[in-house]
């Protein structure tokens, strides 16, 4: 997290705001709703209170389009959504909509105003732009379910260096915080596994870290941000590159992309793979270019589904220690790459020969993610 | 195989100077003399990239024109005096 500067804070705790105008998007009654709730976010975790005013207040909150009364011209539909002034007399607060955006209460079709206006107030209250990609104040605009939102780790920790905790304690005692995992943890267990186009995509979370083809750096960005309506947390990932589609399976529901945009029809069953009803949800899946087949892992089975032929393969389901009889425990995540199956299993990576199933070398779960 | 890199159009550039000046403080270096060795344009970039914890290249690759396209708010990400 980063704040404004040092004394850019309120030095009061009862803070007053007053809407001057409101979006035709909305209904007068959503916009009071999104903007409340809004603040409220921040209220949750220090002492701050805030209470709507008609006489003059700390906060302003004004729809405008291009011009509309600060040095800062709005643009137009997309690009700068909002903006809002570090803690101050006049000006200072205030959180300005660029009107010429479509506004919504919880739809994704627009910009959901109230996760808008709670990284705005963020700025109002004293906080600068987050580095942490999962962060509220992270400047770029990424859709959560307004009804589900909590406040990340990141912004919590931001808002208290200015203000303290909330003297009354936690609002939502039983609600764990949503952090940003740090790919050189070497405690970190991966969701999922699986290129796309030469690149490689690992899943945790709410998040996913991709490796372009030609770096080794990999960057840290939210599902969200690149297949929209995508599950978080999913189970097992991987591509067909003879349909150029990314599959990404979470309990006994998959998800279909061709690249990053979604193939109608899905999410379909799982049963779509020929898994029968008592798998109730698969560990990891790798797809063998060399055959056309999908190797999925539940438990202590493994299952091989023949993509041309869309039928389970004789012999299949088996114990996956029959195959790969190095792996002590129940994989996590699988992908093959250049001939290569690598096969994780909590902590480390196993890396077997596609052809001969050979175990070649055991590798940090880490090891594509360049710690 | 030698792949070419993608052609930056001049609205690219365009887009993305205004996006340094925007959001990093990014001031064009007036006067007859540049001072060798990175451009002020490049600082930017390698700035804003690691910000963003893109690929620091200081060139303006698709990822980063990618991250500057989309829906953002309008506040600095570093801090100006303003």
């Amino acid at each position: 997290y980063s704040i404004s500067g040092n004394d850019l804070k309120w030095k009061k705790n009862h803070l007053t705001y007053r809407i001057e105008n409101y979006s035709p998007d909305m209904s007068v009654a959503e916009i009071e709703q999104s903007i409340d709730k809004a603040l409220q976010v921040w209220a949750k975790v220090t002492p701050l209170r805030f209470s709507k005013v008609s006489s003059d207040p700390d906060i302003k909150v004004l729809f405008g389009g291009q011009y509309h009364g600060d040095s800062y011209p709005f643009d137009g539909p997309d690009g700068t959504l909002a903006h809002a002034f570090a803690p101050g007399p006049g000006i200072g607060g205030d959180a300005h909509f660029d009107e010429d955006e479509l506004f919504t209460f919880r739809s994704q079709k627009g910009y959901v105003l109230f996760l808008v206006a709670a990284h705005e107030f963020g700025h109002s209250l004293g906080l600068s732009h987050s580095q942490d990609p999962g962060a509220l104040m992270f400047p770029v605009y990424t859709f959560h379910d307004p009804d589900t939102f909590v406040l990340p780790q990141d912004d919590v920790s931001g808002i208290q260096s200015l203000y303290g905790p909330n003297p009354e304690g936690p609002v939502d005692p039983g609600v764990t915080r949503p952090t940003t995992p740090d790919a050189c943890d070497s405690d970190l267990v991966l969701d999922a596994v699986t290129t796309l186009r030469g690149e490689m995509y690992f899943f945790k979370g709410r998040f996913l870290w991709r490796r372009p083809s030609q770096s080794d750096l990999p960057q840290q960005s939210l599902i969200a941000n690149f297949w929209r309506g995508a599950p978080v947390n999913i189970d097992a990932a991987f591509e067909n590159p003879e349909s150029d589609r990314v599959f990404l399976f979470k309990d006994r529901q998959v998800w279909a992309f061709r690249g990053y945009d979604p193939v109608s029809g899905y999410p379909k069953s799982i049963s779509t793979f020929g898994l029968p009803m008592t798998v109730r949800k698969i560990d990891a899946a790798l797809y063998d270019e060399q055959s056309g087949k999908i190797l999925f892992f539940a438990g202590n089975m493994q299952y091989r589904y023949d993509e041309a032929k869309k039928t389970m393969d004789e012999g299949f389901p088996k114990r996956i220690d029959l195959t790969f009889p190095d792996i002590p425990g129940k994989v996590t995540a699988a992908f093959e790459y250049r001939g290569f199956a690598y096969i994780y299993s909590g902590r480390v990576m196993f890396e077997y020969s596609m052809g001969s199933k050979r175990l070649f070398r055991l590798l940090d779960n880490n090891y594509f993610l360049t710690c | 195989l030698c792949v070419p890199l993608p052609q930056r159009t001049n609205l690219d550039e365009q887009f993305a100077e205004k996006y340094l000046r925007t959001f990093f403080n990014f001031k064009e270096e007036n006067g007859s003399v540049v001072r060798r060795g990175i451009s002020p344009l490049s600082q930017k970039l390698r700035e804003m990239q690691e910000f963003f914890g893109l690929e620091i290249t200081g060139r303006l690759d698709s990822d980063t024109l990618k991250m500057m396209s989309k829906p953002r708010c309008g506040v600095p990400d570093i801090k100006t005096s303003a």
